[in-house]
C-alpha cells in the first residue's frame, strides 16, 4: 500500500473503533 | 444457488409467487440474479389449467430502484397443459420510481389469453450492487466520518464461521469491496464498500473475531433507509 497517510489514518480509524 | 454461482454472486433459490389457485391455472415461480452486470429476473411459467396458455406479457409497478422489464417476455410457444417454460427477462433501472414499503417490494402484473394476474415478490438488494462500488480510500475515510455516529446501522452476523480473507472473497463475488483491512485488540476490521445502481454508496465496517462465530456489521449510509436492506443482504451472501 502507498504511504500517503491513509494507511495511518485507516489504523486510527481501527483502532478507534476497536477500543472505543 | 443455480444461475448466478459463475460469477460467485447470491442467488436466491425459486420462490412461488403466484399460485396456479390464484391465476386461473397459472403458476409463477422465480428469483432474481445479476450476471455479467445485468439483472435478470428468472421466472418457471407452469400451466395447470386444462386449456393452452398464449399471448403472454408482463408489467411492473413503480418501485423504489426504478426496475422495469428491459424487453418483452419471451414465451414463445403457446403453453400446453401440464408445461412449463423457463424465462430469463433482463431488467433495467430506468423505470419510474417511487419508494415502496419494504424497500425491495415489486408488484407484477402478468397477463396471457385468459386474464390478468397480480402478484407482489421482493428482490434482494444485493442485484443492485454495481460493478464499480469500490470507493477511493481517502473518500471512503471523508465519507465514513462526514455520516454522524448516530445514523450508523449496526447488525450482528451470528454464527458465521468463515475467516476474514473468505469474507472478503465471498463479499467481492457480489460487488462489496474490501477498502481496507486493520487487525486491532485481536479484531480484524474490514472497511468495505458498495454503490447501488441509483449511484447511492453504503460504506461498512466489519468486525471480525478470530475466537468468535457473531461478527458486528456497522452500516454508514447518506441514504439510512437502505442500510437495514444491505445488513440483512450481507447475512444472506455470507451465509450461501
Amino acid at each position: 500500500e502507498l504511504d500517503d497517510g491513509l494507511d495511518e489514518a485507516f489504523s486510527r480509524l481501527a483502532e478507534c473503533r476497536a477500543n472505543p | 444457488g443455480g444461475v448466478g454461482m459463475a460469477t460467485g454472486a447470491y442467488v436466491p433459490s425459486k420462490a412461488v409467487w403466484l399460485p396456479a389457485m390464484k391465476a386461473k391455472g397459472l403458476e409463477i415461480s422465480g428469483t432474481f440474479a445479476r450476471r455479467g452486470g445485468a439483472i435478470h429476473m428468472d421466472v418457471s411459467l407452469t400451466n395447470k389449467a386444462m386449456s393452452v396458455m398464449t399471448d403472454f406479457a408482463i408489467q411492473f409497478n413503480k418501485n423504489s430502484f426504478g426496475l422495469a422489464p428491459a424487453a418483452p417476455l419471451q414465451v414463445l410457444t403457446p403453453l400446453s397443459p401440464n408445461q412449463t417454460v423457463e424465462v430469463s427477462l433482463p431488467l433495467s433501472t430506468n423505470g419510474p420510481v417511487m419508494k415502496m414499503e419494504p424497500l425491495n417490494n415489486l408488484q407484477v402484473a402478468v397477463k396471457n389469453n385468459i386474464d390478468v394476474f397480480y402478484f407482489s415478490c421482493q428482490y434482494p438488494i444485493s442485484m443492485l450492487f454495481v460493478e464499480d462500488g469500490r470507493m477511493d480510500r481517502q473518500l471512503f475515510l471523508g465519507t465514513w466520518k462526514d455520516i454522524p455516529s448516530d445514523s450508523e446501522t449496526q447488525f450482528q452476523i451470528k454464527d458465521c464461521h468463515l475467516s476474514a480473507d473468505a469474507v472478503c472473497n465471498k463479499l467481492q463475488g457480489s460487488n462489496v469491496f474490501t477498502v481496507a483491512r486493520r487487525t486491532a485488540d485481536a479484531q480484524e476490521l474490514l472497511y468495505l464498500s458498495l454503490k447501488l445502481t441509483n449511484s447511492i454508496w453504503v460504506l461498512a465496517e466489519l468486525r471480525v473475531q478470530s475466537a468468535n462465530p457473531n461478527h458486528t456489521l456497522s452500516v454508514r449510509c447518506r441514504a439510512p433507509e437502505v442500510s437495514q436492506y444491505v445488513c440483512q443482504s450481507f447475512e444472506l451472501i455470507l451465509r450461501n
